[in-house]
């Protein structure tokens, strides 16, 4: 473990927080896109699930069940509690042209073909795309709540700082996963446009819009 | 060079 990945897993926990306390205090889960949400269940059931046959760390096993349980609390949170305030007409991009082309990809990309290796792959190239329909609503909307901008800013400083922590790691212990940095170099930059609008607007203190 | 997956990662 390095700062890098710690602050980078931090920033992932706190960017789950951020969600929820938005979701909690407006009593709405207006702007957020309901298909970015289902798709990050499938991300972390489809990785995380190997906490049943597999041990690591305490760390780590108290992470993924995390991450697996409020992601589907969010879900739930959506889908039942708070549905009323989530308009599907908003939330329109088509979630079937990113699966299909992320199996085909876990299908010749893994470390070994089998089907928990392949599941995993295929949870790295979704997750590397899963932010797509909820930039693609923010797009369309042109702005967005100061609180969900919060939320997506920690979402995209987790991705970004396990850069740094493939660079130590590949210099410090000579490993690299190939896999997991080619997605995430990916789904950094799909955040870069975000984060220039990001630190442009909402850190000098303006609502976070999009030029028209 | 190892390439492997990292399986301590999240």
């Amino acid at each position: 473990m390095n700062l890098f990945r710690l602050f980078g897993d931090l920033s992932h926990l706190a960017s789950i927080f951020i969600l929820l306390h938005k979701i909690r205090t407006t009593r709405s889960c207006r702007g957020i896109s309901f298909k970015t949400q289902a798709l990050y269940v499938a991300v972390f059931v489809s990785r995380y699930l190997d906490i049943l046959w597999e041990w690591v760390s305490l760390y780590n096993f108290v992470m993924k069940v995390f991450f697996i349980a409020s992601s589907c609390f969010i879900l739930y949170l959506m889908k039942m509690k708070y549905r009323p305030t989530h308009d599907p007409s908003i939330d329109t991009f088509r979630v079937e042209f990113l699966v299909g082309p992320c199996a085909l990809l876990a299908l010749i990309f893994n470390y070994k073909f089998t089907f928990t290796e392949v599941l995993w792959s295929l949870s790295i190239f979704l997750e590397s795309l899963a932010i797509l329909p909820q930039l693609f609503m923010l797009q369309r909307t042109g702005e967005a709540e100061t609180i969900t901008t919060h939320y997506l800013a920690a979402l995209g400083a987790y991705r970004a700082l396990y850069i740094p922590n493939w660079i130590y790691r590949y210099f410090s212990e000579g490993v690299v996963d190939p896999i997991a940095v080619t997605a995430g170099l990916v789904q950094t930059a799909l955040y870069a446009d975000f984060f220039y609008v990001y630190f442009t607007t909402v850190i000098q203190g303006q609502k976070f819009e999009l030029p028209a | 060079m190892d390439q492997q997956r990292a399986k301590d990662e999240l």
